[in-house]
């Protein structure tokens, strides 16, 4: 990716990261749409022979020779036997049967975990710079498992063991499905047996955001990654008759608009159909399109796809207009004519003229790269939030990560846009959802695990979120784009990783597979869901009083039930214990609660720890007390250790229902 | 078009077997499971042995083989297969 790296300071950190025989020594896997082995970002120069650990292997099939794999590449493995046993045989001329990348997506991902360094690379001019993945110097290898019919579970859950037996370090997911138990989730189970081997597993969170309650990915040995904005914008400005101007995003390089201003028409009125505002297929009128600008509603079909029909219909470009559901989120697009899409508020702005004018006119003005917006980054619309529906006491998603106009590789079988009648070949992309975040984690995962072997996937996601940031330097909290307000843990979780401070966390919240076992006993699991989890025979102890609030996570999710027909100011008190493990130098910590609300009163005990010596082990109980507050309350805090140096920060999420 | 009626007709599941009630005839767990789909279905064929992440195998069953199936010595759990989509 370009920017992303000057973005989270791992320019600044290239001294403080091993970039020599550690991170070389690691292999990301990703689990995604196959990959484009002829990228330039999966160029080895430089890179020492193949870990000899290393068991996997590049599968020969449709149109991918294993030769093309090298010391970066070093595997590539394809999995389709539940896809083909329901969707019936792969259509070859359609998707290749094999590990190469039809798709551009599993490049994407790949590239941005693990790609090495290519200078000069952008999108049509767009981004340009060096891209780079976030564990440059990492191997990857591609488990493909993605197919044009989707993902399934068998094959997925058959890559997980496969890379796991292969020898990964890091897994990445960039997929969900919904939010089932654990124990009907192929990629929880396989992510426990992932973990459970010392493997880092990170997913995205899903784009189903801004709703509460929409995340993927929820079990508590994954690490959830949300998306947020980079400070980097392609602004496109939109002129009307007026001479009022609105400013959006685009990525369309191709002949720009003539300087006069075009006729200008609302897809809405230039249709037959009820849901004409949507311009989908075959619903524009082309005699009422031709030759104008017209104003296209966001939803329904992709962004990009709108832009075809309109293009179909005779039309001269398109003003992609996003609706409450998107707020101001600007999603940048290479459409195929010049086209811009505008936030809610311009777009209500732009419709106001439209609608009044009985002769509207308009132009698109193209603005290239902008790189200094601030505030950033800010909390992706599309990224999926809170509160977990499966554990209300585990807080997810864990942290964001860049996700919105990602720059990475791409593959040479698709146009950007991704449509079939896009045929044009991009050797880098720009595209946007939690899929794009969830490989920025993975590739520094992979940092971490270069620089600290020895921790645990717990530690490492403990040292990420607990170094998160959460407010701006100016101290204003992150903002969440779908409502231009601050945002709250269960948009963020921790925050917005900070890859230099999470090498230097001073103190984690460990976790082992002994942990996760009783937190499946504390959720009440029979012994045959404990053994799905699990994949073994373990029997919750009756006389072990287990908590979920007692799983030693980085972060406090506390829901109170709101008490029922009590008629009185009923005080609740909820304790969680948690164990923080030293991995710096000694020292003396001080805890500090920040919680605004006086709804809840937060006690800490002990209120000082102190280490004497490296992996030291100390407890703590927070007891949270409340009064009831009506069903759907919600307040945040946050409770942060100290010694002087370190800052080891937790979010407190606290809901009523 | 048959293929496809078949199909239709089956589900496909993911099977996870308990490998420690392994009856003492088997030698290998793979004969174990075959031996098992084969006791509800003739046509059934194992897609995936899994033998990391969980103990089992996937196959492709009707409605009323995988009820059978669930009632064997030494399943665990019967999932169905599950749809996942790119983020």
């Amino acid at each position: 990716t370009t920017r992303t790296p000057m973005f989270l300071g791992l320019d600044m950190a290239n001294n403080m990261f091993p970039a020599s025989t550690s991170e070389g020594d690691l292999t990301v896997g990703v689990l995604d749409t196959g990959v484009w082995p002829e990228s330039k970002s999966f160029d080895d120069t430089g890179l020492g022979p193949v870990p000899s650990s290393w068991k996997g292997q590049c599968e020969e099939g449709k149109n991918f020779n294993a030769a093309t794999c090298n010391r970066k590449l070093i595997g590539a493995r394809f999995f389709s036997k539940g896809y083909e046993a329901i969707q019936g045989p792969i259509d070859e001329s359609k998707e290749s049967k094999s590990p190469r990348d039809d798709d551009g997506h599993g490049t994407h991902t790949s590239t941005t975990a693990a790609g090495s360094a290519v200078s000069d690379a952008n999108l049509f001019g767009y981004a340009s710079g060096t891209a780079r993945g976030m564990a440059a110097r990492a191997r990857v290898a591609m488990y493909k498992v993605c197919w044009i019919g989707g993902c399934f579970s068998t094959d997925i859950l058959a890559a997980m063991e496969k890379a796991i037996d292969d020898g990964v370090n890091v897994l990445s997911l960039s997929l969900g499905g919904g939010s089932p138990d654990y124990y009907r989730d192929s990629v929880a189970i396989g992510a426990f047996g992932a973990m459970e081997k010392g493997i880092f597993v990170s997913c995205s969170a899903g784009n189903a955001g801004p709703s509460s309650y929409s995340l993927s990915n929820e079990a508590p040995w994954i690490t959830t990654v949300g998306a947020g904005t980079l400070d980097r914008d392609f602004p496109a400005y939109v002129n009307l008759g007026n001479g009022m101007n609105f400013t959006g995003v685009s990525l369309y390089n191709g002949t720009a608009l003539p300087d006069t201003l075009l006729p200008f028409v609302y897809a809405g009125n230039a249709s037959n159909s009820t849901s004409g505002n949507l311009c989908m297929s075959g619903t524009l009128v082309p005699e009422k399109v031709a030759g104008k600008i017209v104003l296209c509603d966001r939803g329904v079909t992709a962004r990009v796809q709108k832009g075809e029909v309109v293009k179909e219909a005779g039309g001269a470009g398109m003003i992609l207009a996003n609706t409450d559901s998107n707020g101001e989120e600007l999603v940048a697009d290479a459409h195929l004519l010049p086209a811009t899409a505008v936030g809610q508020k311009s777009g209500d702005g732009i419709k106001k003229y439209l609608f009044s004018d009985p002769n509207p006119t308009a132009t698109i003005i193209l603005g290239g790269t902008k790189v200094g917006i601030q505030p950033s980054p800010v909390v992706a619309a599309f990224s999926s939030r809170g509160p977990s529906s499966i554990t209300t006491e585990i807080l997810k998603p864990d942290l964001i990560a860049p996700g919105v106009n990602i720059l990475a590789g791409w593959s040479g079988a698709v146009g950007p846009t991704g449509l079939s009648v896009d045929n044009r070949r991009v050797g880098f992309n720009i595209i946007s959802g939690t899929s794009m975040s969830c490989p920025h984690v993975s590739g520094l995962a992979t940092l971490l695990k270069g620089a600290h072997p020895e921790w645990s996937p717990a530690a490492i996601r403990s040292a990420l979120m607990t170094t998160a940031y959460t407010a701006y330097k100016n101290g204003e909290q992150l903002q969440d784009i779908a409502t231009g307000k601050a945002s709250t843990p269960f948009d963020y979780g921790a925050g917005h990783v900070d890859p230099q401070k999470a090498l230097d966390p001073g103190l984690i919240y460990d976790l082992t597979t002994d942990d996760y076992l009783n937190f499946l006993c504390a959720l009440n699991y029979t012994p045959s869901q404990i053994t799905v989890v699990s994949n073994r025979n373990f029997t919750c102890n009756d006389s072990v009083k287990y908590s979920v609030a007692d799983l030693n996570y980085p972060s406090f999710a506390v829901p109170f039930t709101t008490g029922l027909g009590s008629g009185g100011n009923k005080v609740t008190v909820l304790k969680y214990t948690r164990t923080l493990t030293n991995v710096g130098a000694s020292g003396t910590y001080k805890v500090s609660v920040s919680f605004p609300s006086e709804s809840v009163k937060i006690a800490v005990e002990p209120a000082a720890l102190s280490f004497s010596q490296m992996n030291e082990k100390k407890m703590y109980t927070v007891s949270f007390s409340a009064n009831s507050m009506p069903s759907g309350t919600k307040d945040f805090g946050r409770l942060q250790w100290s010694d002087g140096n370190h800052v080891v920060g937790s979010p407190i999420a606290i809901t009523w229902t | 078009a048959t293929e496809k009626q078949q199909r239709q007709n089956k589900k496909t599941y993911i099977v996870h077997m308990s490998k420690s009630h392994m009856p003492a005839d088997f030698v290998e767990h793979k004969q174990w499971y075959d031996a098992s789909l084969r006791s509800v279905s003739d046509s059934a064929e194992i897609m995936y042995t899994y033998d990391t992440v969980i103990h089992g195998f996937s196959t492709q069953l009707t409605e009323e083989e995988a009820e059978a199936l669930e009632k064997q010595h030494g399943i665990v759990s019967i999932m169905p297969e599950t749809r996942y989509e790119l983020h």
